[in-house]
This record gives C-alpha cells, structure tokens and sequence, in this order.
C-alpha cells in the first residue's frame, strides 16, 4: 500500500519543489520505492532532476489519454522514477475549469500505479486551484513546506482551511502529514518567532527536523540532481536525509 | 496621463509584493500620487500595509458591483492609497473562467481612477491565471522581479512570453517595463551567474538598481509598514529609494 503524499502551500518560493524532490530522492537512498509526481506547470521538480521539456509527461496523460506508465522516467537512483511536468498544463486550468469530475483527473492516473511505488510524491504550485486540488484529491496526506516568514505564516490558516473543505468534499482520507519548516535561520528573530508560533498551534504535527537556509541547495538544481548528488556533505543534504528518517521512523510507530 | 505597472512572476516567492509595496511608498515619498493595487487573494499587499481582511476590497467590486471609489483605503502616507484584496478572490478564477470578456475585469474597473494617481502598481498572484492575465490587460507596463536564482531564471522565457501573448490578443500597449533584482548576494557564485545571464540577454531593460537579501525587508510586514516606516535606513529601504528615482529619472528622459 503506498503512502501519497502532496507537498503542497499557495504561498510562493516556500521550498515546495525542493522537498519534494529532495525528499525523494533521499527516502529512494534509503531503500523506498518512491514515484515523484510534477503537477507544477513550471515543472520545477522535473527540471531539477534534468527532465525538462520531455515528452510523454502529465498533460499527454490528463489531455491526450496516454497510458501513464509511458510517462514515468528513470534516475540515476534505481528507486526513483519521475512523472515529469510541462509548461503546457498552464492551459489546464481554463481547459478543464468545467469539466464533470476535474477535481478527480490525477487519482485516476495515479490509481493504477499505487501499488509500484512505497511512496508517491506530488510537488503542487503555488495556487489553489485545479491542479493543486487534484493534487489534495488523490493524496492521503498533505506536507506543507513553511518558510520562517510572515508572510508564509499568514497564508497557514488558508491552506489547513481549504485542506478541511477538501477533505469534507472529495477526500475522508486526507490529513495533515506534517509542517516543515525551511528557510531556517536560527540567529534570525523572525525565524525563532514563527518558530515558536507554530509548535504551539500544531504540536507534533511539525516536523522535528528543519531544512536550513543552505546555499547548495539553490545551486544543485542548475545541474540537474538532487542535493545528494551535487553536494552530500551539505547541511542541507543532512537536514533532508534526516527528514527521510523521521518520516520511516514515525511510520515504523503508526 | 497615469503610468499603470503590473508587478508579475508566475514564479512565486520573488519579491513581487515586497517590490510593489515598497515602490509604492517610494514614490509616494518623492511626491508622486500612487495607487497600489492588490489583484492576489493571498492579500499580501494589504496586510503588508495593515488592511488585512478589510471589506469593501476588490472582490466586492469585481463580484458585487460596488463602486470603487469605495474601496480606496488611506495609508501613513497622504498620497499612497491602497485598493486591497481578500482571500474571497480565490473564487475568482473559476467563477469567471468562462465569462465573456472575463479579462477585462479589471481595466474597466481601473480605467475610472487613472486620471487621479501618476502611478498605479498592481501586485499579481504567483500564477498566469484570469487574475494575472486581467493585470497584464489593464497594464502599460510589467516590471518583473526576478530572484537571483536558477528555478526563477528558468521561468522567465515562459513569463516574456505570456506577456507577447498579451500584447498580442489584447492589449497592444503592453511593453516590459523592467525587470528588478531581488534578493541579491554578491558574493553568491549563482547570483553572479543569474545577474550576468540576465543583463547579456536583456540590457538596458534590467534596472541598475539591485535589491539586496536584507532581513528588514522581511520583518517590516509584520508592522503592517512599508521599509520606510519600519527601518528608513536599512539597506532595503535604500534600494527602493534609488529604484524609485530610477524610475523617475528614466520617465522624465522619455
Ligand atoms: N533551504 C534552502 N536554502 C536555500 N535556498 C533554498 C532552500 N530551499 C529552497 N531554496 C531555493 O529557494 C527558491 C525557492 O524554492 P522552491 O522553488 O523549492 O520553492 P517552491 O515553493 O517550490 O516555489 P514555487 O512556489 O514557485 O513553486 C529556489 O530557488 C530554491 O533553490
Ligand atoms: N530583498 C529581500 N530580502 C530579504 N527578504 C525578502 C526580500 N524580498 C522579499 N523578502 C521576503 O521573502 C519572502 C517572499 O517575498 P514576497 O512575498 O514579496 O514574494 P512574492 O513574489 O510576492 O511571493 P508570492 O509568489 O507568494 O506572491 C517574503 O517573506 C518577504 O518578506
Ligand atoms: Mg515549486
Ligand atoms: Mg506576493
């Protein structure tokens, strides 16, 4: 049975594509079989991963009826495969606003690979719209990047409030995975102050581990890999191998 | 004859709303009427300067009718004026993805107000959406932040564009105003990288003023301040300072 998981936030530049795609491939060096799925028309989380402007990917298959397994792409690391993105699912969201059924296009799509993959990885972009809603339709649990910033810190009570709508329409299923925070910065106020703020509101629903604010990060996906491969020493490929473990361990407990 | 600017980047977390804002208050201090136009449901502009949640906003003008003149809010400075946002706006996008001339919302509601700003700054959600396109019609000009970063540069081919796109189907006027900087570390290989490609690329079209990663920036929000209020001599309050005069210089040379 495997886990899907959408890393989803409608705030922009969160760390979003990078801890879907770093998460990833760190749960695969740990042994999982895991499917990265780009429904980001930017197509970040392929293009990090040197898949960019490839064909077949998710809008031959939402729009043109291709088979699925025609669109899934082999890494470097044997457990990873990836269901690329293109810039044309922009048009997505005009084509199939009102279509019968458009919030429930990917679950089909992904239905029938479930069983191949440990875990499913969805990188979502930074709207709440047609995609980002298939996205919270077919996951079981949503893991929402949070920058240490105010901004990113107003936009939580819009994110958890349409995750409680979807899950009451569309999804019993859905839950809150976990918060992560990115970004962080310790000596910084602001940093320690949303900090602190979340943990008291969501408790053990915040991730332990946070990704700190590490330069490599940024750098490794102008060359197409994820950190592991372009700087493994990193504190940010430590901060995401960490993450990987206390998501095995916290399932080990469930 | 007002100069109608639409701040956009489908890629999200640039710096578009911390530019809008603080560009606004900008001119404004240099004696410039100004109205800052908030088209994101995220509402990050209005909350920026205190009018988070305030009713009337954009939405009671787009979907309830009402004038508006109505939702003009006053700010600290006497000629900055805010037209705010709300999260109701999320309903936007496919309330009217099918309406006819559902992207021209916007320019008719804009078109009342021109004669009284000399500037008019729009902040635009991080997608290519009906709200976005409705900016991009209503615009003369676009000025896009860029993040000194690879995902940021990759999306800027896609965004250019979108933009031609427009120009081409609807309105005519549009030019890039200019493309801005942000978030920039000399002494980062990857900004160096970016900055270099960029302005080989662009020229004259990418502003000399840059706009440095400067923590005030992200700590005046939560004041409900521009830059100005919270920490005139900050380094990011001195950017858009000299952005504005830029700004000022370029348009009286024209
Ligand atoms: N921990 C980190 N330290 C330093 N840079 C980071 C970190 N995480 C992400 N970045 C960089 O910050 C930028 C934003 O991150 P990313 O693109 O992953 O966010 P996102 O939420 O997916 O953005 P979008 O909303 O556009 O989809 C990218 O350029 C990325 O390389
Ligand atoms: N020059 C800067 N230095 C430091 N922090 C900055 C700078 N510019 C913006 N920030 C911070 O970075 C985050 C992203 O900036 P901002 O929200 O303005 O981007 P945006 O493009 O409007 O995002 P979105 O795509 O979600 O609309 C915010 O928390 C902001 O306070
Ligand atoms: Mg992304
Ligand atoms: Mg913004």
């Amino acid at each position: 049975m495997s886990r899907i998981i959408a890393v989803a936030n409608q705030k922009g530049g969160v760390g979003k594509t990078t801890t879907a795609l770093n998460l990833a491939a760190a749960l695969a060096i740990l042994g999982q079989e895991v499917l990265l799925v780009d429904v980001d028309p930017q197509a970040n989380a392929s293009s990090g991963l040197g898949l960019r402007g490839v064909s077949p990917n998710l809008y031959d298959i939402l729009l043109n009826g291709i088979f699925p397994e025609k669109a899934l792409y082999k890494t470097d690391y044997p457990k990873l495969e990836v269901l690329p993105s293109t810039i044309d699912l922009i048009g997505c969201e005009v084509e199939l606003a009102a279509a019968q059924g458009r919030e429930r296009l990917l679950v089909q799509v992904i239905g029938n690979l479930a069983e191949r993959y440990r875990y499913i990885i969805i990188d979502c972009p930074p709207s709440l719209g047609i995609l980002t809603l298939n996205a919270l339709v077919t996951a079981q649990g949503v893991l929402i990047p949070l920058q240490c910033e105010y901004y990113a810190l107003e936009g939580l009570s819009l994110l958890i409030n349409t995750v409680r709508k979807v899950k009451k329409a569309f999804n019993p299923r859905l839950y809150l995975y976990g918060i992560l925070l990115t970004m962080y910065d310790g000596r910084n106020k602001l940093t320690r102050q949303v900090e602190a703020e979340v943990r008291k509101h969501f408790g053990r629903a915040v991730f332990e581990t946070v990704i700190p604010r590490n330069v490599r990060l940024s750098e490794a996906p102008s060359h197409g890999k994820p950190i592991f491969a372009y700087d493994p020493s990193s504190r940010g490929a430590r901060a995401y191998m960490t993450l990987a473990q206390e998501i095995l361990k916290r399932e080990a407990k469930l």
